[in-house]
């Protein structure tokens, strides 16, 4: 389950560098 | 003459082929919609939709897109997890998706 919240994590940060 | 009536056809039916062309592509499968492909933006819509708190399959993917070989959901799903839209949870054959929309 942890790693889920990391992969999580990294999904939502790629997602907001490519929106920026 | 002959040779004058063929010369005069060529250029017509190559002009009515390219209207033609154009006009069809409602049918294509693989136009990009906002930077994704036809593919890839079934596959983000259906692991959005999915209410199963550890995402959706592969298998279930492959289930609802039956004209779509394993390799080509695969390869969807990898994009969109390196572009961020989607991240695996329980193991790597289960996705969701990160808009929470």
């Amino acid at each position: 389950l942890e790693r889920i919240r990391r992969n999580k994590e990294v999904a939502l940060q790629r997602l907001g560098e490519r929106n920026v | 003459r002959n040779n004058l009536m063929s010369a005069s056809r060529v250029p017509q039916s190559f002009s009515s082929a390219g209207i033609g062309d154009v006009g069809g592509y409602g049918g294509g499968s693989s136009l990009p919609v906002n930077g994704l492909t036809a593919h890839q933006s079934q596959v983000l819509n259906l692991i959005k939709n999915c209410p199963v708190p550890e995402g959706m399959s592969l298998q279930e993917l492959k289930l609802q897109l039956q004209n779509m070989s394993m390799a080509t959901i695969k390869q969807a799903v990898e994009f969109l997890s390196s572009e961020g839209h989607i991240y695996s949870t329980v193991d790597d054959d289960h996705y969701k998706s990160t808009d929470a929309e």
